[in-house]
């Protein structure tokens, strides 16, 4: 795909 | 009518293996299928660049070649031109709330950590709390990874723009009715006497094969999505038998064994339509010596190639600008979250500060 993932950042939620 | 809510428990190893497995499982799904992808936009790089199928449709060389018409059809179904250029208009907007968004919460970090500081050097060791600097770092690492996701984002525009420039003439031609559409083609000299011979007849049967490719491909790739197997009773065999789950090889073995058989299929696949577009440029070849070849039928050649391509790229073009759209309103949602926590910790902080700041003035 063209653009960015979010999954990493949604990660990044999780585990904080 | 009870319910065990932690039915789906499993210990911890099996969930980590589980988590593996099904990244191993997603790399390999979306290998396979940006594979077949690749090689569908080669392949119709490929028609485009020799002019085909519409060089071997143009009976009369002066009407529009089925396959253009065909292609005009399917852009205006998906809403032409205005849907492209809406979306291209939407995104510079879309880019620019994200960044307000991220820029606001930052600047809420920026001004409280600030004062933080210079109350810090007023009162010195008096000044009896955890520095904002310390406190912040965590949300100021997000921030930054919010950043680089930006960046990437920007990127990915100027892709999109530059192909939407490119390409929006053809675009727009496509988009208008048959009899516009066949004004905007150059006549040339018809090419009636090819229509029987045997290299156009081979042509004809090579490219109807191309289609059943890229059918079957299309196919392959619904059946590779709609697998489903669930690794946890395998997993949960493992850890009663041998104590321990030895998760590659566990998962290897499965992929191959429920994945196998297609990721050959696709190999089988590309590699057939490397031998037809091979057979397609010799025939080509051949056609083009036999054809007559003068500056109309090279200008009309050239605007219907335009044309081919015009058509591939509304495709890859709607598919990008609604990913852009879709991840620049995703990421807003992940990014008001976020402004939401800096505005909470600033909040608290100056609660804070301010009762401190009170102690010290009656001490």
């Amino acid at each position: 795909s063209l653009y960015p993932s979010l999954e990493d950042l949604k990660v990044d939620k999780v585990i904080q | 009518k009870y319910t065990d809510l932690f039915e789906k428990m499993v210990p911890l190893a099996i969930q980590q293996s589980l988590s593996i497995y099904n990244q191993r499982k997603a790399d390999l799904i979306n290998q396979t299928i940006a594979r077949m992808r690749d090689s569908t936009t080669l392949c119709n790089g490929v028609l485009a660049s020799l002019n085909l199928p519409a060089a071997i449709e143009d009976v009369s060389g002066d009407s529009v070649p089925q396959s253009i018409l065909q292609k005009s059809k399917a852009v205006i179904e998906q809403g032409g031109i205005q849907t492209i250029d809406q979306l291209i208009r939407d995104l510079p907007e879309l880019l620019q709330r994200n960044k307000e968004i991220l820029d606001e919460s930052l600047k809420f970090l920026d001004e409280e950590e600030a004062t933080d500081n210079d109350l810090k050097s007023k009162f010195k060791e008096r000044w009896q709390r955890t520095p904002s600097t310390e406190l912040y770092k965590p949300l100021r690492t997000e921030g930054s990874n919010f950043r680089n996701v930006l960046d990437k984002a920007i990127t990915a525009d100027a892709v999109v723009k530059e192909r939407y420039q490119s390409q929006r003439e053809a675009i727009a031609i496509l988009c208008k009715p048959e009899a516009e559409l066949n004004a905007a083609i150059p006549s040339a000299n018809p090419a009636k006497t090819m229509q029987g011979s045997e290299v156009v007849n081979t042509l004809k049967s090579l490219l109807a094969q191309l289609d059943e490719i890229k059918k079957e491909r299309e196919q392959l790739e619904n059946d590779i999505k709609s697998v489903n197997f669930d690794m946890t009773t395998k997993f949960l065999t493992a850890l009663a038998q041998d104590g321990a789950i030895n998760e590659e090889a566990l998962s290897v073995t499965e992929l191959d064994r429920v994945y196998g058989g297609y990721t050959d299929r696709v190999q089988r696949n590309l590699t057939k339509q490397e031998e037809i577009i091979s057979n397609i440029q010799v025939s080509h070849q051949e056609f083009s010596k036999m054809k007559q070849s003068n500056s109309e039928a090279n200008l009309r050649e050239e605007v219907l190639k335009k044309l081919a391509a015009g058509h591939d790229s509304y495709i890859e073009l709607v598919a990008n600008l609604r990913e852009g759209t879709k991840f620049y309103n995703d990421l807003t949602e992940i990014l008001l979250k976020f402004q939401g926590k800096c505005s909470d910790i600033v909040f608290a902080r100056k609660t804070e500060r301010d009762e401190l700041l009170k102690d010290l003035q009656q001490s």
